[in-house]
């Protein structure tokens, strides 16, 4: 099961998201695969190891075409990672945009899913930038998880995203399934409650029950190359991403 | 003077300052143009009547070189906009990135500045990427305002910003005078205590003395079309975004 964790709006918790919820798969036994896709690299960041050399990073992939297995490093408590490398900007300008850069991630994960190395679980951070990352991650992805920050400018992209999604449906031939999941929600604001009401309203069950909350901890956590549930295991950010994982697992999109 | 408001770390508050900063401009007798350079249109949102054809956008500039002075439409209570479209999102695969392009925006503004409709104050709005549009924007501008929220993976992003600032020294054959913005500031939090004193112990004099707070005002007000003046004229937002435009002043840099 691949998961692209993907909004065009910056700052709502892409990075955040793939981080913790990895984290929680890990909690319950699982051992996933966290792809670094942004060449922001803040996820690889956090994992504190990530290579100074271009070609042992997800560009090594794209421009010397190395396997995804060889990329492959550790990330203890969580599974594995393919980190990123801020030459991964150049994706977009070498490769233009045909159909074959397009599925090379996508069939870059099926050859190493066919091999020993093999995770039942991925799971892709994207830049916020639907650019030929993000398409490749749009491309190869079984679901796509939208973070959307309970305010309206995230809200608003939220909608535009669903537009992009459309147009993208004839050239991949399928309907993205897809989850829209809540973030930094603060009960003290009316804003929180009205985006998500007006979410619900718009998507209905594409929106996650799950709501993840404004959480400190959560907030803190790449501070100390962690997820929340090493920071603060009894915080409710670690609550709120395994009651996310365990909704996940119960319609199947987590394994 | 111009001043393009860029961050590559999504979500730090680049489209709220750009508004809030000409709102605050205006309140005090300016009359600022605002450009939305962001494919995600979210500063053409709020203003409400972004236009429908991309040819009457910013995009019209790159496509159709139309001027643009052509393109801009006023924006009651701030000054006037020059507005984006998604089309824009185009202007990276189209163009390549030759200094041709790069400039575009320069001579553009260049031609515009020497017209009747000058403006003494231009602000741009950027997207959370560093490819044609961005560099446009860094190329164009007298000073670059970079908005850093006052949590870990922003301050991790502003000094990666400061290490490509410093790759494109040698190409503009200037150093890029720049000022760093602390936003979403919580007093609560101590995260925002650590950001604030590791970013002044980095930069020093390049960090604003005024410190925008988190505050709900300014996160609702796009909602209403407006900025944080209008919408709530007593907040603490109105006050520090009125702070920042009275620092920069006193600065020279904000005229
Ligand atoms: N539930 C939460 N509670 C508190 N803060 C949060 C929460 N989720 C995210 N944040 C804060 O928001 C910031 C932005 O989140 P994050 O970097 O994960 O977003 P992103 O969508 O990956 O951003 P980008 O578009 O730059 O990739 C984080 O640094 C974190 O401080
Ligand atoms: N001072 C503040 N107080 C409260 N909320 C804020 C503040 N500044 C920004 N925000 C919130 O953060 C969200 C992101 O801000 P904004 O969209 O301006 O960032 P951006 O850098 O332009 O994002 P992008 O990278 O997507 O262009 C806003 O929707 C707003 O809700
Ligand atoms: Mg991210
Ligand atoms: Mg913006």
């Amino acid at each position: 099961m691949r998961i692209a964790v993907f909004n065009q709006k910056g700052g709502v918790g892409k990075t955040t998201t793939t981080l913790n919820l990895g984290a929680a798969i890990a909690r319950d036994g699982g051992s996933p695969l966290l792809l670094d896709l942004d060449p922001q690299c803040h996820l690889s960041a956090i994992h504190g190891l990530a290579p100074t050399d271009s070609s042992h990073s997800l560009f090594g992939f794209y421009q010397d075409s190395r396997t995804l297995e060889e990329l492959t490093i550790p990330w203890e408590g969580i599974g594995r990672l393919i980190p990123s490398h801020q030459q991964l900007i150049k994706v977009d300008s070498i490769f233009g945009k045909g159909p074959a850069i397009l599925n090379k991630l996508r069939l870059g994960l099926e050859t190493l899913e066919g091999s020993s190395a093999a995770s039942s679980m991925t799971l892709i951070d994207c830049c916020p930038y639907i650019g030929v990352l993000a398409l490749n991650a749009i491309f190869a992805c079984d679901l796509l998880l939208i973070p959307v920050a309970t305010d309206y400018l995230s809200l608003q992209a939220a909608e535009r995203m669903t537009q992009t999604l459309a147009i993208l449906e004839p050239v991949l031939k399928r309907r993205v399934p897809r989850r829209y999941l809540l973030t930094r929600f603060d009960r003290r604001r009316r804003m929180s409650e009205d985006v998500q009401n007006r979410l619900r309203t718009l998507y209905g069950d594409e929106v996650c029950a799950t709501v993840i909350g404004e959480n400190v901890s959560v907030a803190e956590s790449p501070a100390f190359n962690c997820d929340v549930f090493t920071h603060n295991t009894s915080s409710n950010g670690a609550r709120d991403y395994a009651e996310l994982r365990h909704e996940l697992a119960s319609q199947g999109l987590v394994s």
